[in-house]
């Protein structure tokens, strides 16, 4: 089963039309592995994406450089992904019937 | 299905045991048809809600068809329990249901959904490898024959929006598309998606406005006004290309072209920080006021059928 430990989802707010174009250009940094769970449709609207942890620091660092705003939206997936599971094992064990 | 927990997630065995169960509790109203298989060879099921007649004007609604949105399937097997526990008791879905039928596909992208539950929660695609490549999958939701190939796709199979080889590739998108045109007479579809909070119609290939894009609008608006009146959750709407951006080979843009007017894409909520990995307390909320927008559209479609 594939772990997301330390992929950080990024809520990247554009300030305007440049930043926008500039947050457009990383889907097709094919290198990141970015995952762009609502992409970039208007300056008003933030972009949301996960990004592995190996390239978290390129990431931020190509953001920062561009003064472009973010935030981290959920500091570690896998710890996200883990209590979704035990979530799931635990209600399907309650739904099994009584011995 | 009484006892069913629709408030956690399911697996894939277990949803397909759901809708055979309703069937079973429901065999005057209910059956399930077996539309085509999926690339790895599972059944596309979709529910048939009928109260008699033949090819009656229906109404068709998809779940899942990207399948790493949970919340969309999990609604789905919600409206499924809804519509046969509403029907003969809610006026508006009885009359519905007796001069139209529901067809309902609640998981359309069946080997993705087990994959997120075996091997990677994060799939969208489908599973059928691509050749000359080492990548997997094509987004269903891009490969439509409707603007297929254009801008608002990708071409490279490694990506989340991959349009596939060529328009109806996909078996997934294939089957449907064989239904859609076989029945031919679907008056609405509804596909629906997580996450952003949005009620989208046709186009997204183009900028050319629908030639109902008036009465599509006014319908959207009157829809998300009624989700919101439940615990107040804020959508946007509005065509695609307005409101997101361009997205080429979409569902309802195909099925829009086939002359199913009310053809809407729906992206659910997560009004919080957890984007498609939405608790699964919030499961029926959503579910809850997603209905009440799918009323709108499904009553205004029976009152006004062309």
């Amino acid at each position: 089963k594939e772990t997301f430990d330390g992929h950080q989802v990024l809520r990247i707010a554009p300030r305007d039309e440049a930043q926008l174009a500039l947050v457009k250009d990383m889907e097709d940094m094919m290198e990141f592995e970015l995952d762009f769970w609502k992409g970039v449709t208007e300056v008003a609207t933030h972009v949301d994406v996960r990004v592995p942890f190996h390239s978290l620091q390129s990431t931020k660092t190509y953001l920062e450089s561009q003064d472009i705003k973010y935030s981290i939206m959920i500091e570690d997936l896998q710890v996200m992904l883990d209590e979704e599971q035990e979530e799931m094992d635990s209600a399907a064990r309650d739904a099994e019937p009584r011995n | 299905t009484d006892s069913f927990d629709f408030s956690r997630y399911h697996t894939l065995n277990e949803i397909y045991s759901f809708q055979d169960m309703l069937v079973a509790e429901n065999p005057k109203m209910v059956s399930k048809i077996v539309i085509g298989r999926s690339y790895e060879g599972r059944p596309l099921n979709v529910l048939k809600f009928s109260t008699g007649g033949t090819n009656r004007p229906a109404i068709w609604i998809d779940t899942g068809i990207h399948s790493r949105e949970w919340v969309t399937q999990a609604s789905g097997t919600w409206f499924a329990k809804k519509i046969v526990t509403d029907y003969g008791s809610d006026p508006a879905l009885t009359a519905i249901l007796d001069t139209m039928d529901i067809f309902l596909e609640i998981v359309t992208n069946p080997d993705g959904y087990y994959y997120t539950h075996n091997t990677n929660r994060m799939w969208r695609k489908t599973r059928k490898p691509n050749s000359g490549s080492s990548c997997v999958g094509v987004d269903p939701n891009r490969n439509w024959d409707a603007g297929f190939g254009g801008a608002g796709a990708s071409s490279n199979p490694c990506s989340e929006t991959y349009h596939g080889p060529s328009a109806h590739s996909e078996s997934e998108v294939k089957s449907i598309v064989d239904f859609v045109k076989s029945h031919g007479n679907l008056k609405a579809f509804l596909s629906i998606h997580s996450y952003s909070q949005m009620l989208l119609y046709p186009y997204g290939y183009t900028r050319t406005v629908a030639k109902d894009q008036a009465e599509l609008h006014a319908v959207a608006e009157k829809a998300i006004t009624d989700l919101a009146s439940l615990y107040g959750t804020r959508y946007r709407y509005g065509s695609i290309i307005t409101t997101i951006y361009q997205a080429s080979g979409g569902t309802i843009d195909w099925t829009y072209n086939q002359g199913i007017k009310y053809s809407y894409t729906f992206e659910l909520r997560d009004t919080g920080r957890y984007g498609f990995i939405l608790p699964a307390n919030q499961i029926i909320p959503t579910a809850k006021e997603t209905w009440l927008a799918l009323m709108v559209i499904m009553d205004h479609t029976y009152k006004n059928l062309y």
